[in-house]
């Protein structure tokens, strides 16, 4: 049987405490490397925030180990944590920069960017 | 900085493999970033806009194959003294140890075909110095469309064939040579224009950094006992 699911917390929509995803953007001068990156200018790794409900539902992605660590912390143990709010799928980024020989280099980094987010 | 100050460097690698794998490409003494300006940085911003859009995401259809390029200026340059219509010089360029993760692609020699001086021009083209293989040079596509006023030169087959193999420092010597269009006396104007940056060399890699061995991180721990905890660490979170 599975239970009423409850709002996190108190007068917030579920939607607002789920785990979602959440835009966010730094500058390199912000993480101090404008020194040595030349482009780009702004960054949006963006990142994942919310609260992993008890019944995940497909949007989720979820693998079934996640709904089997809910249901040990909720019937076994409480200290086993529940599944946690992370990235689940990336972008690369392209970054021009400077080498410590002096050249300049182009890059792709993998997994730059937080595209998506699961429970797990 | 400050949080890079507050960890040892050598923990960096373990705690955030990104941080590491920028640290290993960030100059040590930060130089200031306008110590690179010029036809090299116009080159490389042109190659970024034409293979990732304003967000610095890739694009879908990428210009070329390789996700790394490298633009290597030369380390030393000696003019030849001129002979009737041709102005010589000769640039070196190192090439830096190859990196596991780094696969060689594609290798050009950018230049500027024409040299503008004051009442005249040269016409240029560059080739290996002492270059008597039979290698066939030229050839390859950059895939992007070069700046306005440059040319390239491949130079693949060349260094994978030539210069790779060699053992120890590995130096790629190339002739810029220039024949002078017009009969008029330029003095020694043809000396500062060959000064300026009028070629280099661009590598092209694919750089599989996802799939690099675990192995390699014992060489940055091994000298600190306490990084051998962490590398035990490091393991254990694996």
């Amino acid at each position: 049987q599975v239970g009423p699911v409850r709002s996190e917390a108190p007068g917030q929509s579920l939607e607002q405490t789920q785990c979602s995803l959440h835009p966010f953007q730094v500058s390199f001068h912000q993480l101090g490397w404008e020194n040595w990156i030349i482009a780009p200018h702004l960054y949006s790794p963006n990142y994942c925030k919310g609260a992993c409900p008890r019944v995940l539902h497909s949007g989720l992605r979820s693998p079934n180990h996640a709904i089997i660590q809910n249901l040990i912390n909720e019937l076994v143990d409480r200290s086993i944590p529940r599944p946690s709010c992370v990235p689940y799928k990336y972008m690369p980024i392209s970054v021009l920069l400077i080498e410590a020989s002096g050249s300049i280099l182009y890059k792709e980094y993998e997994d730059m960017i937080a595209q998506s987010c699961t429970c797990r | 900085a400050h949080a890079q100050d507050a960890v040892a460097p050598a923990q960096v690698p373990t705690l955030l493999p990104l941080l590491g794998a920028l640290l290993q490409e960030a100059p040590r003494n930060s130089p200031r970033r306008q110590l690179t300006r010029g036809h090299p940085l116009q080159y490389m911003l042109e190659l970024y806009r034409q293979n990732a859009d304003q967000h610095g995401r890739p694009r879908e259809k990428r210009v070329f194959r390789a996700n790394t390029v490298r633009l290597v200026r030369p380390a030393g340059r000696r003019a030849l003294p001129p002979r009737g219509p041709w102005y010589v010089q000769t640039l070196d360029f190192p090439l830096q140890p190859n990196r596991d993760m780094d696969h060689l692609v594609r290798a050009a020699v950018a230049y500027r075909p024409r040299l503008r001086l004051s009442h005249s021009h040269l016409s240029c083209h560059v080739e290996p110095w002492a270059h008597k293989s039979t290698i066939l040079l030229g050839g390859g596509s950059p895939g992007f469309a070069l700046p306005e006023a440059w040319a390239e030169m491949d130079l693949t087959n060349y260094i994978q064939q030539q210069v790779q193999p060699q053992k120890g420092r590995r130096v790629l010597h190339i002739q810029v040579r220039c024949q002078q269009q017009e009969r008029t006396e330029i003095g020694l104007g043809w000396r500062q224009a060959l000064a300026t940056d009028t070629a280099f060399l661009v590598l092209y890699f694919n750089n599989t950094f996802k799939s690099v061995p675990r192995m390699e991180l014992p060489e940055l721990l091994v000298g600190d006992p306490e990084g051998a905890d962490l590398l035990s660490l490091a393991r254990r979170v694996r």
